[in-house]
C-alpha cells in the first residue's frame, strides 16, 4: 500500500495530470501559425 | 519578508515597462538596444543598489508573472486554452528575456563568476517560488508559468554567443541542481513539466552530446534516478492509475531516445538506475540493460554453436560508474566480507550473511535490495579479478570452488523465496552486452542451476530469466545467450523439470520461447 | 513447486491475468515500444527532433527553433502589414504542403477543405489525394464506382502523376469537417 507521503504525491500528480503541459509551452510563440491541435481522421497521414 | 516600502509597486512598474518594450515594434527579438536604457531605469529605481534588493526584485517579478498567469488561466470569458496560453507566454517570455540579458551583461564580458552567481540566484528564486506556490495552492498549482520560465531561459542561455558559450557548463550545472531541487518527490504537482524540461531536445543535446568529456553525464544520471525513485512506489502497484501511466509512458519514450542516441550513457549508469527501478518494471529495466556501445557489433545470440567463451569482448570489463564497495555497509560487514573472500574463513560468515541483508520481517520489504545488488556485483568483480590473478579466464570450471561461489551458493540455499528472487535479479541485472561481467554472471547463473540441491532454486532461476524474456522487446544480449544455453545444453536437463510442464500455458510459453531462440 | 509469487506459478498468474485484465499486468508483459511514435530504426539521432515525452510524433520542421541573427527577425515590424491567411488564394502546391506538414492540426483540416472545394478528393484507403483529369472521358461508370484516368498527388516526389484507376466512391472522404470551436484565425 502507498505510504501517506506517496498518497499525497499522487493527489498532486493527479491534479497536474488534468493540466498537462502543452507542446507550445516549450516553444517560442508563433505569431502566424500557432499550434492548434485537433483530432483528424484516422485515415489522414499521422506523421 | 518585509519588502522595503514601494518596492512592489516599482517592480510592477518596471516589469510592465519591460513587457511593453519587449513586445514593441521596433525592438525585434534581441531587445539589446532597449536593455541598456532599462537598466538605467532600474538604477534610478534603486533596484540594483544591493544584492538584497536585486534578490527581492527577482522574487517579486517572478511572483507577479506567475500571478498574471493564474489570472489569465482563470478567465471564464475565454475558455479556449489554446488562446489563453499565448497570453501567458506574453508576460513570461518578456521576463525571461530580461533575466537572460541581465545574466549576459552582468559584470565584465570576461567575468563569468558574476554571471553564474546571478543565474544561480535567479534559478534558486524561481525554484523557491515554485515550491512555495506548490505547497500553498496544492491541487490548484499550475505547472505552466514555471515550465515556461525554465524552458525559455534555457533556450536563451544556449544561444550561440561567445559570452554564453563560456559559461555553458555552469548553466547546465545550475539547471541540473535546480531540477534536482524540484524533483518529483519534492514537487509532485510539477512532475510532468519536470520531465518535459529534463527531456527537452536542447537540454538533452547539451547535457549528453555536446558537453566536453561527458562532464554532465553524472548530473543527467542523477535526474533520471530522481525520476525512477519517484515512480517506484506507484509502479509497484499491479494496476497503474492514468496519471502514473502517463508519466511512465513518457519515461519510456525518454529512455528509448537515450537507448538510440546515447547507449553508452545507459551502459555507464545502468547500475544506479537498476538499483532504484522496482523489480516488477521488467521492460523498463530491460531497456536499460539492452544498451551496448555503438562501436560494438553484437554476435547474433541465435547463432548455432555460438562459442561465447571465445569472444574477445568477454575479456574486458564494463565501466560501472558507481562506487560499489562504498555501498556495502555497515563497514564491519564489508570487512568481514573481504576477510572471507581472502581466506574463505570464518565459515560463520556464510551463516550470518542472510541476517546482514534482511531489514525487516514484513513480506515484500524484507531485504535491503541496494545492499544485495552491491554485494552481488562486488563479489562477482572480485571473483573475476581473483581468477585472472591465477592466469585463468572465468568459465564454468574456474568460477567454482572459491570463496566467491561459496557466497553465491549460500545465498541460493539460505534465502527464502523473496530473498532468492531479489538475489537472482541482482545477478540477472549484469546480463548485458558481451563483457567480462556478463560472461561471469551468465556462467554463475548456469552453475547455480546445475549445482542446485533443490528444484526450487532451479525454478526461481528459470522464473527470473523467463519473465525478462516474455516481456516485449528489447532483450539484453546476455539474457538471451544465458537462456539459450540453459535450454539447449543437455547438461542442465532443463526440459526434465516439473516446473516446465506444470501448466499448459507455461509449457506453451517455454516451447514458444525456445522456438524463437532456436 | 514454489507456491508464492516468486516462482513459476507467480508468473502463470500474470499470464492468466493478461487474458482477462491486461491493465493489471501491463508492467509484467510490457508494451510495443515501436508504437510510441519514435523511429527507432532511424540512422540519425532522435533527440534533435524529440518533441517531448507526451508527443506521439517527432517535431515537424517548423517546430524546431533556430538561432538566427536578430536582423532577420522582422515580424515585429511587418506583422500588422501582412495580409491575413486566405486559403482560396493559394495554389494547390501550398495547400498540399499545409496538409502534409501540419499533421493533427487545424491547418491540415483547413487545407483539406480547400482541396475538396477544388475537386480534389482524399482516398481513405490509399491515403492520397486524387482528382479527375480535365477533359478525360471515363472508361466506366456505375453507381458505386468509376474507372478512368486521374491525377494523383505524389507527396514523395511532390508532383501530380496521371494514372488509370478503379475508383470506388465509398473509399473517398466526404467534405472535411472542422468543428466550430476549432476555426482557425491567422
Amino acid at each position: 500500500p502507498l505510504l501517506k507521503e506517496h498518497q499525497t504525491q499522487f493527489q498532486l500528480m493527479e491534479s497536474a495530470f488534468y493540466h498537462m503541459p502543452h507542446l507550445s509551452d516549450s516553444e517560442r510563440i508563433r505569431p502566424y501559425l500557432p499550434r492548434t491541435p485537433c483530432p483528424t481522421p484516422a485515415y489522414y497521414i499521422q506523421s | 519578508y518585509e519588502d522595503p516600502p514601494g518596492l512592489v509597486e516599482k517592480t510592477d512598474q518596471l516589469l510592465r515597462d519591460w513587457i511593453g518594450i519587449y513586445h514593441s515594434q521596433h525592438q525585434g527579438r534581441d531587445s539589446t538596444k532597449a536593455f541598456s536604457m532599462f537598466v538605467h531605469q532600474m538604477n534610478v529605481y534603486g533596484i540594483l543598489k544591493t544584492d538584497d534588493l536585486i534578490t527581492r526584485f527577482f522574487r517579486l517579478s517572478t511572483q507577479l508573472c506567475v500571478e498574471t498567469v493564474y489570472r489569465v488561466l482563470a478567465e471564464k470569458t475565454n475558455p479556449s486554452l489554446s488562446l489563453l496560453r499565448p497570453k501567458c507566454y506574453h508576460t513570461l517570455d518578456a521576463f525571461v528575456r530580461l533575466v537572460a540579458l541581465l545574466v549576459k551583461h552582468s559584470g565584465d564580458a570576461n567575468n563569468t563568476t558574476t554571471k553564474i552567481h546571478l543565474l544561480n540566484k535567479v534559478l534558486g528564486i524561481v525554484a523557491g517560488c515554485l515550491l512555495q506556490d506548490h505547497d500553498t495552492r496544492i491541487t490548484d498549482f499550475q505547472q505552466l508559468p514555471y515550465q515556461r520560465i525554465f524552458t525559455m531561459l534555457f533556450l536563451e542561455l544556449n544561444a550561440p554567443e561567445p559570452v554564453l558559450e563560456a559559461i555553458n557548463f555552469h548553466v547546465l550545472t545550475a539547471y541540473c541542481h535546480t531540477l534536482h531541487i524540484l524533483r518529483p518527490s519534492k514537487a509532485a504537482g510539477f512532475c510532468y513539466a519536470w520531465l518535459e524540461l529534463v527531456s527537452h531536445r536542447v537540454f538533452m543535446g547539451r547535457m549528453l552530446a555536446t558537453s566536453p568529456q561527458q562532464k554532465c553525464w553524472p548530473l543527467y544520471a542523477q535526474l533520471l534516478i530522481d525520476l525512477f525513485k519517484y515512480l517506484a512506489p506507484f509502479l509497484r502497484n499491479a494496476e497503474l492509475a492514468k496519471p502514473v501511466t502517463m508519466l511512465y509512458k513518457g519515461t519510456l519514450r525518454v529512455l528509448l531516445v537515450l537507448l538510440h542516441d546515447f547507449p553508452e550513457f545507459l551502459c555507464d549508469y545502468h547500475y544506479g538506475f537498476c538499483d532504484v527501478i522496482p523489480p516488477n518494471c521488467i521492460q523498463m529495466r530491460n531497456l536499460i540493460l539492452s544498451a551496448f556501445p555503438r562501436n560494438m557489433r553484437l554476435p547474433d545470440p541465435f547463432t548455432p554453436n555460438l562459442k561465447v567463451d571465445m569472444l574477445q569482448e568477454i575479456s574486458y570489463g564494463p565501466r560501472i560508474l558507481a562506487n560499489i564497495a562504498m555501498m556495502i555497509t555497515p563497514p564491519q560487514f564489508k570487512k568481514d566480507l573481504d576477510s572471507y573472500l581472502k581466506a574463505r574463513a570464518p565459515v560463520t560468515f556464510l551463516s550470518e550473511l542472510r541476517g546482514n541483508l534482511q531489514i525487516s520481517n514484513n513480506p515484500g520489504v524484507r531485504y535491503n535490495v541496494q545492499l544485495m545488488n552491491a554485494l552481488i556485483l562486488y563479489v562477482g568483480t572480485q571473483a573475476i579479478a581473483y581468477i585472472r590473478s591465477k592466469g585463468l579466464s572465468p568459465n564454468m570450471s574456474t568460477i567454482a570452488h572459491s570463496a566467491h561461489m561459496d557466497i553465491f551458493q549460500n545465498l541460493s540455499v539460505d534465502l527464502d523465496t523473496e530473498g532468492r528472487y531479489l538475489y537472482l535479479n541482482a545477478i540477472a541485472n549484469q546480463l548485458r552486452y558481451p563483457n567480462s561481467h556478463t560472461h561471469y554472471f551468465s556462467c554463475t547463473l548456469l552453475y547455480l542451476f546445475a549445482e542446485a540441491n533443490t528444484e526450487a532454486i532451479q525454478e526461481q532461476i528459470t522464473r527470473v530469466l523467463l519473465e525478462r524474456l516474455i516481456v516485449n522487446r528489447p532483450h539484453p544480449w546476455g539474457l538471451l545467450i544465458t537462456f539459450i544455453e540453459l535450454i539447449k545444453n543437455p547438461t542442465y536437463r532443463f526440459w526434465q523439470h516439473e516446473f516446465v510442464h506444470c501448466a499448459p500455458e507455461i509449457e506453451k510459453l517455454f516451447e514458444s520461447v525456445a522456438r524463437s531462440c532456436m | 513447486m514454489v507456491n508464492d509469487q516468486f516462482g513459476i506459478v507467480g508468473l502463470l498468474t500474470f499470464i492468466r491475468a493478461a487474458e482477462t485484465d491486461p491493465n493489471l499486468v501491463s508492467l509484467a508483459l510490457g508494451q510495443d515500444l515501436t508504437a510510441l511514435g519514435l523511429n527507432l530504426n532511424s540512422p540519425d539521432n532522435l533527440y534533435p527532433t524529440f518533441a517531448g515525452p507526451w508527443a506521439e510524433h517527432p517535431c515537424r520542421p517548423q517546430d524546431i527553433d533556430f538561432h538566427v541573427p536578430p536582423e532577420y527577425l522582422i515580424n515585429h515590424a511587418i506583422r500588422d502589414k501582412l495580409a491575413s491567411m486566405k486559403l482560396s488564394r493559394y495554389k494547390d502546391d501550398l495547400l498540399f504542403f499545409m496538409f502534409y506538414n501540419n499533421v493533427g492540426d487545424v491547418l491540415q483540416i483547413a487545407a483539406a477543405q480547400e482541396l475538396y472545394a477544388r475537386d480534389w478528393r482524399y482516398h481513405t484507403e490509399d491515403k492520397v489525394w486524387i482528382t479527375q483529369v480535365p477533359g478525360m472521358v471515363l472508361m466506366e461508370k456505375t453507381s458505386v464506382y468509376e474507372r478512368g484516368t486521374y491525377y494523383f498527388f505524389d507527396a514523395q516526389n511532390w508532383r501530380k502523376v496521371a494514372k488509370e484507376f478503379y475508383l470506388e466512391y465509398n473509399k473517398l472522404e466526404g467534405r472535411p469537417i472542422m468543428t466550430p470551436n476549432l476555426h482557425h484565425n491567422s
